[in-house]
């Protein structure tokens, strides 16, 4: 019990190579979540071929996305109230996985920076979660917290596409969601988001999205900067959360229903507020 | 209500199309920070009236329901938390309908009794260690080591509860009615 973390819905571990294999009990469902990122491309930006990633436009270097070299670690805290698996990858990469008895969801608050740039290398991070669902293809996302909007890869539906740039080409925005259906099987998995956030399904099964980017040339679209933010001397940190929730989809009005509620509930979070509690503030009056 | 006002203005800003995506130059983004800082510095005024109101102490001359906002909970870092052996903990639920939540406060101890205030319930509450990867972000000000973790259980709509979280040393810690 001290290499995982669990609950009567999951069980989550660290595998060999530093991801997080999560099994849903009783289920065949399983996902794989992983960090990953993209070198940015750089280009002299005198024709739109050769415009670099930037803040307008995310346009990976390469064809996919590289792995983290594992160097982390993990540590495991469990309560009454909250299990907890502290992940480390590597200096910059790190989350806290969390899981609480009376919720279903999987919370994963992700830490990611400051992204170096010593070797004058723009970075864009993002995580991946390769589930066994049959998801032909598709995907979808949220219209800004309204409908869920159908996503197929490399296809549009009102025109013949062929994409010149299959990354970024099938990204999308989610301001909320981002969800995968396997019809056949009837599971679902969903991601809720903190922020908008990039994100796409680039093989079936998977949701990947962008956590955190860190350019070093501008893209000519009009801001005339790199986005290359620092604070106190150094890259930017984002911290974030996600929310994943899914599993069979048996009562599909249930399921619904629990997840408009933690939509909700993220969406328009309790306020914590306070106050010190002192002698001239006592807890009487409190 | 003027501190209402700073609000206003920051939402009229705040929707040039460059503040929603992100694609401002980054001394514009330095003065977007700066001006929802300052509209929710003073939204602790407004809290702090809008409690006082509810309580029937709006005229008291008593300091009780001066509210803090936590603005540095993603960093988790929190003065009144950290700094002080007692304090409260106001969870106020901007939903219609009844919500519960955990709740996740900055500490500096390792015992913690939570206790609430309007129905008398001791909600279990857990320490959690912060990670070292939040504790070196740059810049964060804080001695928080640890977070105090507890159920806050049917939060009103539109209502709040209030927490009381008191500091223990191991010696004192016993157990507390269900």
């Amino acid at each position: 019990s001290d290499k995982f973390i669990s609950n009567e819905l999951y069980n989550i571990s660290v595998n060999t190579n530093g991801n997080l294999a999560i099994r849903w009990n009783n289920q065949d469902m399983s996902v794989v979540q992983s960090f990953q990122y993209y070198t940015g491309a750089e280009g002299n930006n005198k024709i739109s071929a050769n415009r670099s990633s930037g803040a307008y436009i995310f346009r990976p270097k390469e064809t996919s996305a590289r792995n983290f070299a594992y160097i982390g670690s993990y540590k495991i805290y469990k309560g009454p109230v909250v299990e907890e698996l502290h992940q480390t990858i590597n200096d910059w990469v790190s989350q806290v996985v969390r899981i609480y008895p009376e919720e279903e969801y999987i919370e994963l608050d992700w830490l990611v920076g400051p992204i170096p740039v010593k070797d004058k290398i723009g970075r864009e991070i993002v995580t991946r979660y390769s589930s066994n669902l049959q998801t032909d293809k598709t995907f979808y996302t949220d219209s800004n917290g309204r409908e869920m909007l159908k996503r197929v890869r490399n296809y549009r539906p009102t025109w013949d596409v062929e994409l010149y740039e299959p990354i970024s080409g099938n990204y999308y925005p989610v301001t909320s969601k981002i969800a995968l259906k396997d019809e056949k099987n009837q599971l679902k998995l969903n991601v809720l988001v903190d922020r908008a956030q990039g994100g796409s399904s680039l093989e079936d099964g998977d949701v990947e999205l962008m956590l955190h980017r860190r350019l070093l040339k501008d893209d000519a679209f009009g801001v005339g900067e790199a986005l290359n933010e620092t604070a106190f001397g150094e890259g930017l940190v984002a911290r974030g959360r996600h929310h994943l929730f899914g599993g069979k989809v048996k009562g599909v009005d249930e399921f619904v229903l629990k997840e408009k509620e933690l939509a909700l509930k993220l969406a328009l979070h309790p306020w914590i507020l306070g106050t010190p509690v002192n002698s001239s503030n006592n807890l009487e009056d409190v | 209500d003027e501190s209402l006002e700073h609000f206003r203005e920051a939402m009229g800003v705040m929707q040039h199309h460059d503040a929603i995506t992100g694609t401002e130059k980054q001394k514009v983004a330095e003065d977007y920070s700066r001006i929802l800082y300052e509209s929710m510095d003073k939204a602790g005024e407004i809290i702090s009236k809008a409690i006082g109101k509810w309580a029937g102490t709006a005229n008291s001359t008593s300091e009780t329901f001066k509210i803090f906002t936590c603005l540095e909970l993603n960093i988790s870092s929190c003065a009144f938390s950290e700094k002080n052996d007692v304090f409260a903990v106001v969870v106020y639920n901007p939903l219609s309908r009844p919500v519960s939540t955990y709740v996740r406060v900055p500490v500096q101890g390792n015992f913690y009794v939570v206790h609430s205030v309007i129905d008398g319930v001791y909600p279990t509450a857990q320490i959690v260690p912060i990670p070292e990867a939040v504790q070196k972000i740059p810049g964060r000000k804080s001695s928080a080591t640890n977070e105090v973790v507890f159920r806050a259980s049917n939060i009103p709509p539109l209502g709040i509860r209030v927490y009381i979280v008191t500091k223990k040393t191991q010696e004192n810690v016993v157990d507390q009615p269900q």
